[in-house]
């Protein structure tokens, strides 16, 4: 094998009888897209780290999934993201937390790795390292979807955990 | 969560993960996604592996970076390996699933969950996309 390449959009109670098949097939066209974008990357000789990047992108940008744009609420209704990436070849790592306005978390995650000294940064401080090194930032309304909203809403009116509106990770 | 992991054509792994976390979290909560060895590892020495699941339980057991151990030091196989650590993190109350290459180009899944959005594809011609546990 040449190269290849495994992908995911989360786990959890994910079955046939609470899906309908037009969902099913929005999701499984979704998760094409994404591999599309590693394989591309990989049969034109790219690195495995291009590859990763690449899908992670275009997953983070597909409202489909918890994560990017179509991200989760958090209780006080803002999206709060995180990513990271590692590369096998150094085992040089970037990883990010708590962001709010970084449209694809996984190219900080990657700066950081790349670019600076440390392996973790979080917040407001992860931010200003975004801004410093031209990570794209938006508007946190870029996040927002209707569903995921509305998620947050039930859990909060009936009292329910993260299980119950939306059980599948992470 | 989202993620991939890849080998590519001179042998060396990567992985990244992606998340917005926990519907309702608070208190600044972060689960294992940015937790290098928790939910994203990868060395050349044994595999590369993207986590999603219960959080704190892949963060206790080290999820991503105890299936390359297991590699590395025992010879187990990917697919041997991923499936011990989900089966250990199950019996302390975890569930998710991982996705696992190695530099010889192997992809497996292994998750614990009625279902995990995945997908994977090899220079070898085989394009696989999976919901639900039997497809």
């Amino acid at each position: 094998v040449r190269w290849s390449i495994a992908i995911h959009g989360g786990a959890g109670t994910i079955t046939r009888e609470a899906m309908t098949p037009e969902k099913e097939a929005e999701y499984r066209a979704a998760l094409d897209r994404g591999l599309a974008a590693g394989i591309a990357v990989l049969e034109n000789g790219g690195s495995s780290l291009d590859a990763v990047t690449a899908v992670v992108v275009t997953m983070e940008d597909d409202p489909h999934f918890n994560a990017g744009r179509g991200a989760v609420f958090t209780w006080d209704g803002t999206n709060s993201l995180d990513a990271a990436i590692m590369d096998g070849r150094t085992r040089k790592a970037g990883a990010v937390a708590g962001l709010t306005r970084i449209k694809n978390p996984v190219k900080l995650a990657r700066a950081v790795m790349e670019k600076g000294p440390h392996v973790f940064l979080t917040g407001e401080g992860a931010e200003q390292f975004a801004k410093l090194h031209g990570i794209e930032e938006v508007d946190p309304s870029w996040f927002y979807t209707q569903e995921r909203w509305d998620q947050l809403q039930k859990l909060k009116a009936e009292n329910l955990t993260h299980r119950d509106v939306d059980y599948k990770y992470g | 969560t989202v993620g991939a992991v890849a080998v590519d054509s001179e042998g060396h792994v990567a992985a990244a993960t992606s998340t917005g976390g926990l519907t309702g979290k608070r208190w600044g909560r972060v689960g294992d996604t940015p937790v290098i060895g928790a939910g994203t590892y990868a060395d050349d020495r044994a595999c590369a592996v993207s986590a999603t699941g219960t959080g704190e339980f892949f963060i206790r057991e080290g999820v991503a970076h105890e299936i390359c151990a297991r590699i590395r030091f025992t010879g187990e196989s990917p697919q041997t390996a991923a499936d011990a650590v989900m089966l250990e993190t199950g019996e302390m109350g975890g569930d998710g699933g991982v996705i696992v290459v190695s530099p010889d180009g192997q992809a497996v899944f292994s998750f614990n969950t009625p279902g995990m959005y995945r997908g994977r594809a090899t220079s070898e011609g085989l394009r696989q996309i999976a919901i639900y546990r039997d497809d």
